[in-house]
């Protein structure tokens, strides 16, 4: 290597060991990556526990973080995700990267006073993200 | 949110329902067409807090009547049966509710008088409203619902008979009432001074729910007579219990699309959310479930 690089001083500065962590930089998942946060919020701090009764705190948790160029069956992404992904990359920057997203939500309990002083314990579908995934 | 109007359009429940005029208030950006707007009852008060850029707690402008004090111990102590801590619904045993509707009677005249033979009757006028019950919500069980104050020792186990006979009742015309319904129970009072007793009135409500009646008039007697279950088998005089006018309970199974419908997954197999949740637990494969929870430790 030594004899190449005087060789040729040019293509030896790429694979020096400074842009060798450059170089490999491309194929690294990014350090963000599409993941389930947590968030807990109480009904008081929006001053609805004035007629929502119960659950006293809320978390409906949110997906946040970039989506990895290879997505394959890590977040169980369709085909079209990389479709799109290359689309941006090398086609139109115009089009958006792909993002991320809840994939799957899990059901809430909620007590609540009606306007008419009648009380309701009702049960709501997809409240709380459980899972994200990138499409 | 649709209003049960004579168009028969179906009011869609909503714990962040806003009354009607709020939808109307909201920019017309924000408003969805009609069509979209089934099954998304929550979207027009969250449309409206987030319009006013910050969750500025616009329900406080909404007047709203306050609940009876034992209704609303009845419904936390439901609460806390049928939702875990963080709100998650438990998989009921038994009734396969996803709705339930405590109304407190909107207005009660109430009569007493001796019968030599019965003893006393309590007899009570109730009108209940209840509006709220949508099209989507289809009626499982409805009750009456009782809290016994009595001021009876609790050291001796007493068993009440009583015998409860409701008849609807049309206040406007005084009709003789087209529906009545009789049943006896007994209640056996041990250690607690309050009991809550369900008085199963299905039958009698079936009919008019279905027939969407907004108003239901009821005529209730109820007479009490009071035994010791280990002595005389001869009920004493009937025993003077405080008699709160019942409330009225419906359990519901909301078909609405935002409603859960937890017995579906039960049935098709995948288990109820409480379970599915400890299947999140660090045991989980880490490189099948992408997604969930923080993926350094899984990466490395």
């Amino acid at each position: 290597s030594r004899q190449r690089r005087n060789e040729n001083p040019k293509a030896a500065s790429a694979t020096s060991p400074y842009n060798l962590s450059e170089y490999f930089k491309q194929f690294v998942f990014p350090q963000n990556e599409c993941e389930l946060h947590n968030f807990r919020l109480s009904f008081s701090q929006l001053k609805w526990d004035k007629w929502i009764i119960a659950p006293h705190r809320y978390s409906p948790q949110y997906c946040q973080g970039d989506c990895p160029r290879a997505m394959g069956h890590r977040y169980g992404s369709p085909v079209h995700t990389m479709v799109q992904n290359l689309i941006s990359e090398q086609l139109d920057p115009s089009v958006p990267r792909p993002s991320c997203v809840p994939a799957e939500y899990s059901p809430l309990s909620v007590l609540t006073i009606e306007p008419d002083g009648s009380i309701v314990y009702k049960e709501y579908e997809d409240m709380i993200a459980t899972k994200c995934t990138c499409r | 949110p649709h209003s049960r109007g004579p168009g028969g359009l179906e009011k869609a429940p909503g714990f962040l329902e806003a009354p009607e005029d709020v939808a109307s208030e909201l920019n017309p950006v924000l408003r969805l067409p009609k069509g979209a707007r089934r099954g998304y009852a929550l979207l027009p008060p969250l449309l409206k807090v987030l319009s006013e850029r910050g969750a500025r707690s616009w329900h406080s402008e909404v007047p709203r009547l306050q609940p009876d004090s034992r209704a609303l111990r009845f419904m936390k102590r439901l609460y806390k049966m049928s939702a875990t801590r963080e709100g998650i619904p438990k998989a009921h045993k038994g009734l396969l509710y996803n709705t339930v509707r405590l109304f407190t009677p909107c207005s009660e005249r109430r009569h007493r008088h001796r019968d030599l033979v019965k003893g006393d009757i309590h007899s009570v006028d109730l009108l209940f409203n209840v509006d709220r019950v949508t099209a989507l919500e289809h009626l499982l069980k409805s009750v009456l619902l009782y809290s016994f104050d009595t001021s009876v020792p609790t050291s001796s186990s007493i068993t009440f008979i009583c015998h409860l006979s409701i008849k609807e009742h049309d206040f406007s015309s005084q009709v003789c009432p087209s529906i009545s319904h009789s049943l006896a129970f007994s209640l056996h009072f041990g250690v607690r001074k309050r009991k809550w007793v369900e008085i199963d009135v299905t039958s009698f409500l079936q009919p008019l729910i279905a027939a969407n009646r907004r108003n239901i008039h009821m005529a209730v007697n109820f007479t009490c007579l009071m035994g010791d279950a280990q002595r005389s088998t001869k009920l004493e005089n009937p025993v003077n219990v405080t008699l709160v006018p019942p409330s009225l309970l419906l359990y519901l199974n909301d078909t609405s699309e935002q409603a859960y419908h937890g017995w579906n997954l039960l049935r098709n197999g995948r288990k109820s959310p409480v379970r599915a949740r400890q299947r999140n637990s660090p045991l989980v494969d880490p490189a099948g479930d992408k997604g969930k929870g923080n993926s350094q430790g899984k990466r490395a």
